[in-house]
């Protein structure tokens, strides 16, 4: 038997709408510590890895280990029918065929259930190697998601470079070329602040697009960190009271 | 012109 009851939903609601349009159908793992998932897009571009930690949910029951296949398109249908008020319970049996989810409102005043068939997917585990970085970038969430948003507008692949004193957004297209510099400084303002951990400078180009998509995980968290080497995918992770989710993205490679 | 690189390149599969 798994139960998990998550007394804010609506983080549920966020984690699920950030990563449907990357991946669509996932093998969530279920143990007694985490429940967590590894997926990667379609095209073998992007990764996304999530952990939700045993400890910080309500109350938390995993007899067994278990692989819970799931339908992100379908989960993300239900859990709109949750309001952001409630609370969630997950449940399957042992070797379940459905998760059953119990939407709860604050006053006990409405109840929801229902039981969302579960699939059987191959399970495609990544191999994803201890990595020491050359560039940690910690900035607001928000901002990250703002300046790749804007860039967009100009051309679909961002060049980001970093060294010890700032980081560097640029983008090169048809209407022209520009750039947006950040310095390294502790404002109190949480829009301003940027921290970077540099023992190398790097400088690579990604696809906006991942970017963007990535991006809507700004909505669980303040901050995000950028973690790059060169001629490795860079990884955002947005960390959050729950856990954290973390996005790899392969690198364009100059021709 | 960047070439999109793929993650399968950077990750081993198992």
């Amino acid at each position: 038997m798994f139960e998990a009851l998550l007394g804010n939903g609506l983080i549920l609601k966020k984690i699920i709408e950030s990563i449907k349009e990357l991946v669509t159908e996932v093998n969530f793992e279920v143990t007694s510590e985490a429940i967590s998932l590894q997926a990667m897009d379609a095209s073998h571009v992007a990764l996304v890895v999530l952990v939700l930690r045993a400890s910080e949910f309500e109350e938390y029951r995993c007899d067994r280990p278990q692989t819970l296949g799931v339908s992100i398109t379908n989960l993300a249908k239900l859990l709109k029918i949750a309001g952001n008020d409630d609370s969630i319970i997950l449940r399957a049996e042992d070797e379940a065929h459905v998760l059953t989810l119990v939407f709860t409102g604050k006053n006990n005043e409405k109840m929801c259930e229902f039981n969302l068939n579960l699939l059987t997917l191959d399970s495609e585990h990544l191999g994803i190697p201890e990595q020491e970085y050359s560039a940690e970038v910690t900035m607001s969430s928000s901002e990250f998601s703002r300046i790749c948003r804007e860039l967009t507008q100009v051309t679909d692949t961002l060049n980001l470079s970093v060294d010890k004193e700032s980081v560097k957004f640029a983008v090169s297209g048809d209407i022209g070329t520009g750039s947006i510099t950040m310095k390294a400084n502790n404002s109190d303002k949480s829009e301003e602040k940027l921290i970077l951990n540099v023992s190398d400078t790097v400088s690579m180009a990604f696809a906006l697009r991942y970017l963007n998509l990535f991006n809507k995980a700004s909505s669980l968290s303040d901050e995000v960190v950028l973690s790059l080497s060169p001629e490795v995918p860079v990884v955002l992770k947005f960390a959050f009271d729950l856990g954290e989710l973390k996005y790899f993205l392969a690198p364009k490679i100059a021709e | 012109a960047n070439e999109q690189a793929s993650l399968r390149r950077f990750f081993d599969h198992i």
